[in-house]
């Protein structure tokens, strides 16, 4: 099975049609290049027997499920786009995108209708794993603005005593989170909409992109988090699929801080689109009736 | 009137922890984004007029120089256009909502009749900047498609089929009645690299190309085809 190189003349992708997995990115020019693989897998919620249940306000997760076998992958080719299609699950499917000329992956995340049946809420992450060698520390931002550092299990004022070692560690991301080694590599990930994230081990970042729970979490919405086609919220019939984007940067020291906030405002105020039928130059004349 | 308001008391009543956390009662997010919706489709209206009386001026004069007759007559160069154009030229753009979703009835509709598409777009940056631009766009009439920017440049374009995901997605929407109609699902996208002025505007045509332009001379600029492997 090839390994199959992909580059927007800026970033070098290369892909495993073995795995149907992520490789590696890399910068040109730059002399920068880090393993990268997107993963995709979820937590099982916790439903409150003994113990809190998973909720609008509660994220307790009671085990997570991940997918080591190979997946489909599909790639599709051309002078302006590249796209990577990935399907993990029939409701979990990345499309990434490499435009022409472009410094940054775009990773199109699809989830959606969770898997219902077992009667268990489920919380979609998707995991972008590296070498990067960044220890127990990640950075996500205050509301679009700065950047604040984070350490895995640890809080700068108090003694935490960690009894969620997942959830007591993810943060609100409004616009991006990055890890960095020490004047070193910098892996950021800007977001398109508010998420949750976080690192927590070494070269990851991982940012929760759907949830669907079937306990309420008693902090006074008295309601499950379970929003279904059908609309009503206590019945089982398939919950909503949701599509957003985040947007991958690999970059050094000297770039990384001003490339991640431009970045962050481009997705922030993106161009605003709108159409119509040309009647001018260039056009085709009306049709024959 | 057009207007940003509905869309300010939206976004003012949103600030409340439960709209910005999701923490409420279903028919309380429901009302928030009821509220939201009503008021980007005020906001838009009043968006989408203002491009397009600034959009088909130049549109008129980039005609202009080329000679050509503008369906409002020759403008002189600096002339405005009137409260009727503007109205006339606003209900001629369409802002499409489920762009990521490769749905988009106006772009649609106009490739399926083999007219040409009028891409106006505004950069709220106060910067330069480029990005990659997917207009959906149906098949069935041509294939053939150019891009050119709002000098006549012909621009390098690509023709991609959307992915299954967006097949899929555009399947559920579909049963969930959101979509009304397919008409409006695209199983193609015309992609291109657009490159837009700090906090101004600019347009793009898209024109499909068929029959005797094709016989001729070699048509320049047309979008490439995708190449497409799966494992």
């Amino acid at each position: 099975q090839p390994l199959v190189q992909l580059s927007s003349g800026v970033i070098d992708v290369s892909v495993s049609a073995a795995t149907g997995r992520l490789l590696s990115l890399g910068r040109r020019g730059a002399n920068l290049a880090a393993d990268l693989n997107t993963e995709v897998f979820w937590y099982n919620s916790s439903d409150g027997q003994g113990h809190e249940a998973s909720g609008a306000y509660i994220f307790r997760p009671d085990g997570s499920i991940g997918i080591t076998a190979p997946i489909p992958i599909e790639i599709v080719e051309g002078p302006v786009l590249t796209e990577i299609r990935q399907e993990f699950r029939p409701w979990a499917k990345l499309t990434t995108r490499i435009w022409k000329g472009a410094e940054f992956l775009e990773v199109e995340w699809t989830a959606g209708p969770l898997p219902f049946k077992d009667g268990m809420g489920h919380e979609l992450v998707i995991r972008y794993e590296s070498n990067v060698t960044s220890g127990d520390e990640f950075y996500t931002d205050s509301n679009g603005r700065e950047m604040l550092k984070r350490k895995v299990n640890f809080r700068p004022t108090w003694n935490l005593d960690v009894k969620q070692p997942v959830a007591g560690n993810y943060y609100p991301l409004t616009a991006a989170i990055y890890i960095e080694e020490e004047a070193g590599r910098q892996l950021a990930v800007v977001t398109d909409r508010a998420q949750g994230g976080s690192s927590l081990k070494p070269g990851q970042v991982e940012i929760m992109v759907h949830r669907r729970v079937f306990h309420d979490d008693a902090r006074g919405v008295a309601e499950n988090l379970n929003e279904t086609m059908c609309g009503c919220t206590q019945c089982n019939c398939p919950g909503l699929v949701t599509r957003g984007s985040h947007y991958l940067t690999l970059q050094g020291p000297s770039t990384a801080a001003s490339y991640r906030r431009t970045l962050q405002q481009l997705v922030n105020d993106p161009l605003i689109l709108t159409f119509g039928k040309a009647s001018g130059a260039g056009a085709a004349q009306t049709l024959p009736s | 009137p057009m207007s940003t308001k509905r869309l300010e008391m939206a976004v003012a009543l949103l600030q409340h922890h439960d709209a910005i956390t999701g923490t409420a009662k279903q028919l309380v997010a429901d009302d928030y984004h009821l509220r939201l919706s009503k008021g980007m489709d005020e906001a838009g209206d009043a968006f989408r007029k203002e491009l397009a009386s600034l959009a088909f001026a130049e549109e008129a004069r980039s005609s202009q120089q080329a000679g050509l007759e503008h369906k409002w007559g020759l403008l002189q160069p600096n002339a405005t256009l009137q409260n009727e154009d503007v109205d006339h030229a606003g209900g001629r753009l369409g802002l499409c909502h489920l762009l990521n979703a490769s749905v988009c009835h106006p772009t649609v509709e106009m490739s399926r009749l083999g007219h040409s598409i009028l891409v106006a777009m505004y950069n709220p940056l106060g910067w330069p900047r480029t990005q990659g631009i997917r207009v959906p766009i149906d098949t069935n009439f041509t294939s053939n498609w150019t891009v050119t920017d709002a000098s006549g440049q012909v621009v390098e374009s690509q023709l991609l089929p959307v992915s299954n995901s967006t097949v899929d997605l555009q399947n559920i929407m579909l049963q969930a009645d959101i979509l009304g109609n397919l008409t409006a699902a695209a199983s193609y996208e015309l992609v291109f690299i657009a490159a837009a002025p700090p906090l101004g505007y600019t347009t793009y045509t898209l024109t499909p190309v068929w029959g005797a332009q094709l016989s001729g001379a070699p048509v320049t600029g047309l979008a490439a085809a995708s190449r497409s492997r799966s494992w």
